[in-house]
């Protein structure tokens, strides 16, 4: 699975995922990527884009749930999406990347690794695959 | 407030022990892409453009699971999806069950632009991909040998697996022998 997430200067948001799905998958699968709210979300607040077991991040709603974190309790960014990834999805199951209006980045996962990058206006920029 | 942008290209059981030449290609990748979406968002392309634009350059790569490169079906077949979502506006498109559309993620986007719908499947994305005039390839374009290969080992294992697991799934509770390689034969 692949995914970017993009907010311009003027808290613009936007989100894209694209998958060619499971190994051995059974014809006729639908995964995570094309339903919106679970692999993949953009509003007002955020944008997100998701990667993993693609039934489990169905399951949890993921991409929306960072969202309505955001919208409805007040959580940052990272907060959002670090309740999600941790406390509300099983463990081996999913990653995601993330930005907010403010030009917050996350990128939060529950797997060992995720082939991941970012980059900000004020020139920070990572390259990553593990935790640490 | 500033721009800001996120690339991934999958999750899972990547171990450690991942070759460099598994790892450093990913990462090139990686690099190049993220590169693409900054100078867009310097150029101030706005967000929408800029993860299409991304989405597709990560698509055309072989080493992800997307566009060329996409894992298998039990048939040895490719089934593509993809979806795209715009925070101003919450519209959004999403295509599933692609087998020649080079890059899903753009009829993703005219799916969202051209039609009053949501969401596209199989036969019906397939044909609205012609109508759109979008580029299009025989499905072998998309599979690569290390897929095959994947599959193959699935198959021996009667698993599906998610991106990188060394761990072939099925449910929650079994577990399979991690291969060899440290790169679980799954993209």
């Amino acid at each position: 699975t692949v995914g970017c997430v993009a907010v311009d200067s003027h808290g613009n948001l936007a989100s894209a995922t694209s998958t060619g799905g499971l190994v051995n998958k059974m014809a006729g699968r639908i995964g995570d990527t094309p339903v919106i709210g679970a692999g993949t979300y953009a509003n007002e607040l955020c944008a997100v884009s998701a990667t993993g077991k693609g039934e489990s991040i169905i399951r949890g709603t993921v991409a929306r749930d960072v969202a309505a974190l955001m919208e409805f309790k007040g959580l940052s960014l990272k907060e959002a999406a670090d309740c999600v990834v941790h406390e509300r999805t099983p463990k081996g199951t999913v990653g995601l990347i993330a930005v907010s209006a403010a030009g917050e980045v996350v990128m939060s996962f529950n797997t060992t690794g995720m082939f991941r990058g970012c980059a900000t206006e004020d020139g920070y920029s990572e390259v990553a695959i593990w935790s640490d | 407030m500033g721009w800001a942008i996120a690339v991934h290209g999958g999750a899972g059981d990547i171990s450690r022990s991942l070759p460099h030449d598994r790892r450093q290609p990913r990462e090139e990748a990686l690099r190049h892409c993220l590169q693409i979406g900054v100078e867009a968002l310097q150029s101030n392309s706005p967000p929408l453009d800029v993860v299409e634009l991304v989405v597709r350059e990560l698509e055309n790569i072989p080493h992800f699971n997307a566009g060329r490169g996409s894992v298998l079906t039990s048939e040895g077949t490719v089934e593509m999806e993809a979806s795209i979502m715009d925070g101003n506006t919450m519209r959004c498109g999403a295509v599933s069950g692609l087998t020649t559309v080079v890059n899903a993620v753009s009829l993703a986007r005219l799916v969202m632009e051209k039609t009053p719908h949501i969401y596209l499947a199989f036969d019906g994305a397939e044909q609205f991909a012609r109508e759109q005039g979008v580029e299009i390839v025989d499905s072998s374009h998309f599979i690569t040998p290390e897929n095959v290969e994947r599959l193959k080992l699935a198959k021996e294992a009667n698993r599906v697996q998610i991106d990188y697991n060394a761990q072939p799934i099925q449910n929650d509770t079994k577990k399979e022998k991690p291969c060899a390689n440290g790169d679980s034969q799954i993209g």
